[in-house]
């Protein structure tokens, strides 16, 4: 593996959005990945609609609250293409699911697979590099006060409430770290980023690890 | 009054992160450590911030066992 490895450095990841006053972080999550795997493919760059996974994903709560892994069993099992952000755009509070015909562009998910890697952030590393950015679910209690730097205590595992997006990684200084693209805007933490230490389960960030197949 | 209230709950509420970023910071030992500070979320309660932001539930899947020969 190399020591260092960013999906940002390959121009497969989009801008950190800013979720606002909607519980919606597991959709920005979800289409962040699927936005990577669709460039990773060799496919331009391109921003996906997250009001559409929030409005649409009927197993989810929208704005109060989903799980990665039903809003991608969603879209793989009603097979719904996610349109661009431009054609279903955001609006930060839950609102009524706008169909799309099945001719209409989009992006299709065929699969996904859903792990856990806690005490394997080794291997997990291995998959990031090989999958694309992962969706992960983290106890992000303490990201409340978080201005920056590498979080090495004060987050425990087993107690996930916050979906975000794994980038890449970093082991080339004395603590290797996690890169990790929040949805709280790029006000918040390293422009919009938090890096957490590698080894131990650090927020358990390796208790749920979601990866997309297009 | 509505107001007056309004920002002295703030105001508590800031306060006590302020409580909170000394104790958290406590454990920064060197350069790379995370620091935490005064950020957007600083007026809120703690409660308020786990209801608006912290909505995410986890399914655990299986352990990852490696990858099979034929992937």
């Amino acid at each position: 593996l190399p020591a260092k490895f960013d999906w940002r450095d390959k121009a497969a990841v989009g801008s950190v959005q800013n979720q606002q006053a909607c519980g919606g972080c597991w959709a920005f999550s979800v289409v962040g990945a699927i936005e990577s795997v669709y460039a990773k493919a060799g496919q331009p760059l391109k921003q996906l609609s997250v009001q559409q996974v929030i409005d649409c994903s009927y197993k989810n709560q929208g704005c109060n609250g989903g799980s990665i892994t039903r809003a991608l069993s969603w879209l793989k099992q009603t097979r719904v293409k996610l349109v661009k952000q431009s054609e279903y755009p955001y609006k930060a509070k839950t609102g009524i699911c706008h169909l799309f015909s099945q001719s209409h562009d989009g992006v299709l998910v065929k699969d996904f697979a859903a792990h856990d890697f806690s005490g394997r952030e080794e291997a997990m590393m291995g998959r990031l590099v090989e999958w694309g950015p992962l969706a992960v679910t983290v106890d992000a209690v303490s990201w409340q006060d978080y201005l920056g730097g590498i979080m090495q205590h004060h987050c425990s595992c087993h107690h996930a409430n916050h979906a975000v997006l794994v980038t890449g990684y970093d082991t080339t200084g004395d603590v290797p770290y996690w890169i990790v693209q929040n949805s709280w805007g790029t006000s918040w933490g390293n422009e919009g980023y938090v890096y957490i230490k590698i080894g131990g389960n650090v927020c358990g960030i390796a208790d749920s690890v979601t990866a997309v197949f297009l | 009054k509505l107001h007056s209230d309004y920002y002295h709950r703030r105001r508590s509420y800031f306060e006590n992160s302020i409580k909170r970023h000394a104790y958290l910071n406590s454990f920064s030992t060197d350069k790379d450590s995370a620091k935490y500070g005064i950020n957007q979320f600083s007026d809120l309660s703690i409660n308020e911030f786990r209801e608006l932001y912290l909505t995410a539930t986890a399914e655990t899947g299986p352990p990852y066992s490696g990858l099979k020969t034929e992937e």
